[in-house]
């Protein structure tokens, strides 16, 4: 049965999108079948495929508001075993048209049920707000993880969706877990960075992966050429980082 | 009369925030009378200037939907003639609340009419999103000032925001003008940066600012001592980065 895997974070640029390409990239190389998910109005999970939004026939709108299959929406990509729930444009009205429907935040949630056993894992890229389109997911999800950007702002962000997970745990999904906080845009040379790992590990000392990734130009690199960093340069840190995180997660799965 | 600009875009964490702050300080370090707006629930703009957002007796929340007097929650910052209103957690309800009102985009303009005299400029920091909190920043403002990150999932989304200016100007706001667009994180040794940058020139000749703010670690390290970054280390490449951004934006209301 699949595992879903919701990567959230309300603050904005802290990586959501980056990890989300990079970390089902690495799963689908580990023999993993599966399926990312973009939640985002902006699609930045579809371009980064080199997908053309405005192209689609179907998209996650289509499966959320429209009653139409999740398999009939689904994309292909480069890796055989990874697949793309794209999203366009229409989904910036789909929070608004969520807000005056009966089951508005399982509609992820029961759309997910026909395809959950065909994937190992699904991954929900989120937008940066704590709307219906992350309720949706948050409550459709087995687990939470959190990309933290290694900046002030981005820590001050935390406690923000650790408190909406909890909020959702007692309303809605109390199997909702915490995957983890996976440290990004790393940079080794900055005190700054230092200090906000040491923070994170120090509040919460389970939860923190292992594995950093790094700022790494590389990964900024990779989406304008429309491919995950894992085909683009697989040798960079940024890459490698993510195949670390992707073997983390893995071992998570066996142990539970 | 005061001249209400926007700071906007619905990417993540492009610097919305860190120019709202900084910009707002060198206005008012050039004996501008300042009034920067905390639109966004994460309410970094009110931590950048160490204002403890759970003390605050009222927030843009209660002039919004309270009918509380804008002068009622000004905060003073440590620059004389720069002030904030500050936002705190409730205004993660604001926009659910917004949804049932009737002049739920006008709330914001009705509410600044009554300071609009007493500052020469008002900066509205907007969260990352096109939802009723931007909607209403728009619909107040005079112009709209774009950040943009020079990364290639910042450039995709440069034409989001202005359709969503272009909207607002057909339904709310006709003299809603553009204001610019400021390049943010400019990194010198990256091609990305040089790409994005020549590729935004190219379409928007006429509003990209001349100023460049460059990646300067004391921008992402100023929010941490409650300052803006021309009070925490006034020669950094960041501080004057946006002492220029200011002169640019002075210049340009002198010419209308
Ligand atoms: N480790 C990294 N090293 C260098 N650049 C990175 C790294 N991670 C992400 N980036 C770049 O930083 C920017 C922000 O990352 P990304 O878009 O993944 O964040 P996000 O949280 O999904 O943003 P949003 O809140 O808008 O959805 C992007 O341009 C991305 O290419
Ligand atoms: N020029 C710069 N150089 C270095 N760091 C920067 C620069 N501008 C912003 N930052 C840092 O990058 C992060 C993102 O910036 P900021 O929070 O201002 O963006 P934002 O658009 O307001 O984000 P959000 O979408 O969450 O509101 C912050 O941690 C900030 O300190
Ligand atoms: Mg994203
Ligand atoms: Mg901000």
């Amino acid at each position: 049965m699949g595992k879903i895997i919701a990567i959230a974070n309300q603050k904005g640029g802290v990586g959501k999108t980056t990890t989300a390409v990079n970390l089902g990239a690495s799963l689908a190389v580990a023999t993993k079948r599966t399926l990312l998910v973009d939640m985002d109005p902006q699609g930045n999970s579809t371009t980064g495929f080199g997908i053309d939004r405005d192209a689609l026939n179907k998209s996650i709108y289509d499966v959320m508001l429209e009653d139409c299959f999740a398999t009939e929406a689904l994309c292909a990509t480069e890796l055989p075993l990874l697949f793309l729930l794209p999203a366009n444009r229409d989904l910036v009205s789909a929070e608004l048209r969520l807000m005056d429907m009966e089951n508005r935040v399982e509609r992820l949630r029961n759309a997910l049920e026909t395809v959950k056993n065909r994937f190992d894992y699904i991954l929900l890229d989120c937008p940066p707000s704590l709307g219906l389109l992350t309720l949706n997911a948050l409550v459709a999800a087995d687990s939470l993880l959190v990309p933290l950007q290694c900046e002030y702002y981005a820590l001050e962000g935390l406690s923000a969706i650790l408190d909406t997970m909890k909020r959702v745990q007692d309303a809605y999904n109390p199997d909702l877990q915490l995957e983890g906080v996976v440290l990004c845009m790393y940079d080794a040379r900055s005190n700054l960075s230092a200090q906000v790992a040491e923070d994170v590990r120090d509040h919460f000392p389970e939860q923190v992966f292992r594995s950093v990734i790094p700022r790494n130009v590389r990964l900024s690199e990779s989406p304008s050429h429309g491919r995950p960093a894992l085909l683009y340069d697989p040798r960079s840190k940024g890459a490698q980082g993510y195949l670390g995180l992707a073997a983390e997660v893995m071992d998570r799965q066996k142990e539970s």
